[in-house]
């Protein structure tokens, strides 16, 4: 009940966002 | 009795604390099983880190609120020690569930994650904490809104940024007025300060590109 834009998609989450560098 | 601004920034505090009273500072059993079950258990860097960014962020609280408060910074940072936590199992659960996997070692020893989580909690207790209904200039509080986290961990923007959207995702107790306020956070990373002339993420920009072979020059940020 919020106006938040999730914007992850599948095969995205903090594993692959800490993976990249 | 009617809501007043007051009344709701009383509220959202007391919400706040009795959802982080029952919950630890320690990490649970659930979340040393997934700290065991890394092929590095970064249960000792965890530790470390956390009494290592606690006594930063209780000096910096000191020095922006008054030596006298030590003790209030002493209590907040536990209120985002156990949202930390709390947190991190959720998040590491949710993970779980999408990848299939049990061993998350590579994430749960990277120091950014950790210190991008715990900067997260530390931002919704402080916001809590923070909120003013009355615009009044700087006071002592608004000293330690946002991005004054990011200074006192010495925490890159677009790491933090990072965390975000999973930290709403998996926290069910943020109220709206919070998450529009990481959202707020979120674009003022987007469209400043990721984009400033000593952020690192020019040095990644350029370093992405070589690796692709494309020796491009990145435009520096524009004033």
């Amino acid at each position: 009940n919020h106006d938040y834009h999730f914007g992850l998609e599948e095969g995205e989450g903090v594993s692959e966002l800490f993976d990249c560098d | 009795p009617p809501q007043t601004p007051v009344r709701a920034a009383m509220n959202s505090i007391q919400q706040l604390k009795v959802i982080l009273n029952s919950a630890s500072d320690k990490p649970s059993e659930n979340l040393k099983r997934y700290f065991s079950n890394c092929t590095v258990n970064p249960s000792e860097d965890v530790a470390q880190r956390v009494e290592c960014l606690g006594r930063a962020f209780s000096d910096r609280f000191a020095l922006a609120v008054g030596q006298g408060c030590t003790e209030i910074g002493s209590q907040r940072f536990t209120l985002g020690i156990r949202l930390y936590y709390r947190v991190m199992e959720s998040m590491v659960k949710s993970e779980e569930e999408r990848l299939s996997v049990q061993n998350f070692s590579k994430l749960l020893n990277n120091n950014a994650f950790h210190t991008s989580l715990l900067a997260c909690a530390l931002e919704v207790v402080t916001a809590t904490y923070g909120w003013s209904p009355f615009k009044s200039g700087s006071t002592s509080e608004t000293d330690l809104s946002f991005p004054w986290i990011l200074d006192v961990f010495e925490l890159r923007a677009f790491d933090f940024y990072k965390v975000i959207e999973s930290f709403i995702k998996v926290e069910p107790s943020l109220k709206r007025d919070m998450i529009k306020h990481l959202e707020r956070c979120e674009h003022r990373i987007m469209e400043s300060i990721a984009w400033r002339s000593d952020s690192a993420l020019f040095e990644l920009l350029k370093q992405s590109k070589e690796q692709e072979g494309h020796v491009d020059h990145a435009e520096p940020p524009s004033t």
